[in-house]
């Protein structure tokens, strides 16, 4: 089964 | 003071047609060098990117940095009003409510003008490092957009498998399974239509059909997309404007 990931694991705030 | 002028306005409305879908609320970072603005959709799987360079308009002033805050429904209904080869200018002052919006016939002397209110928006603007890719792909945006919507049918995921000399694009879904398998190919009539790949490393990921199905409609604006993948990254969907660029950034799906 494959899970989606989120932008915010990979980018940060600014 | 932003005073922006578009030689046409279907170039601004293609712009908003292509990521209206998947964001609704967008600041729109006015400063002197042109047009930028970034918005993640509510899922926060898919970040939008816009960049419209000051040379992709006809005339552009803005004397200090402003931010329009904008419901793109709401500017949507305003740009189906306006004749595609109108002119378009949009025109704020340094502390606006409103921008405004003017439509112009310059064959017929008809002007139309629509008032626009803004919001404030309050949302994150994120940083975006320069990401290191294992793959880089150009190829004609149509065909891309094709294979996406072709595929999307079978299955809710997209796999994008870059080997050496090879592109496959698959979908395994209830109904069936289904496949498009590319190679790099040159096209000396019509560059557009080449299909290039460099390859660092080989790269096997899983999309969601329903972020790609919004990306594509990103084809509009390009005849080419440039599509940068990594196992450590979101995938990058590029469309290049005259000046500037529309980018999606998409989160992978992962074996859990």
């Amino acid at each position: 089964k494959m899970k989606q990931s989120s932008l915010m694991s990979f980018f940060s705030k600014q | 003071m932003l005073e922006a002028k578009f030689e046409e306005a279907s170039f601004f409305k293609r712009i908003i047609d292509g990521f209206k879908d998947c964001v609704q609320l967008v600041n729109f970072q006015c400063k002197d060098d042109g047009i930028i603005a970034q918005a993640v959709d509510d899922s926060r799987v898919l970040l939008v990117s816009l960049e419209i360079g000051s040379e992709s308009f006809q005339t552009y002033r803005c004397d200090h940095p402003i931010t329009l805050g904008i419901d793109l429904n709401s500017l949507s209904k305003i740009l189906r009003c306006g004749n595609n080869t109108d002119t378009l200018t949009l025109i704020a002052d340094d502390t606006p409510d409103s921008v405004l919006l003017l439509f112009e016939d310059t064959k017929r002397e008809r002007i139309a003008e629509y008032s626009l209110k803004l919001m404030d928006i309050d949302a994150d603007f994120l940083k975006i490092e320069e990401l290191a890719y294992e793959s880089t792909l150009m190829m004609p945006s149509a065909e891309f957009a094709k294979n996406v919507r072709d595929l999307s049918q079978l299955s809710d995921s997209l796999t994008f498998t870059i080997t050496k000399e090879t592109i496959k694009f698959q979908a395994d879904g209830d109904i069936g399974s289904g496949s498009v398998i590319l190679k790099p190919y040159v096209n000396m009539d019509d560059p557009d239509q080449s299909i290039k790949l460099e390859m660092e490393q080989p790269v096997d990921l899983t999309f969601g059909s329903k972020y790609l199905l919004d990306i594509v409609k990103g084809s509009a604006l390009s005849n080419k997309v440039g599509i940068r993948l990594s196992s450590e990254a979101p995938a990058l969907f590029q469309f290049d404007l005259s000046s500037g660029f529309l980018q999606f950034f998409l989160a992978p799906k992962f074996n859990d």
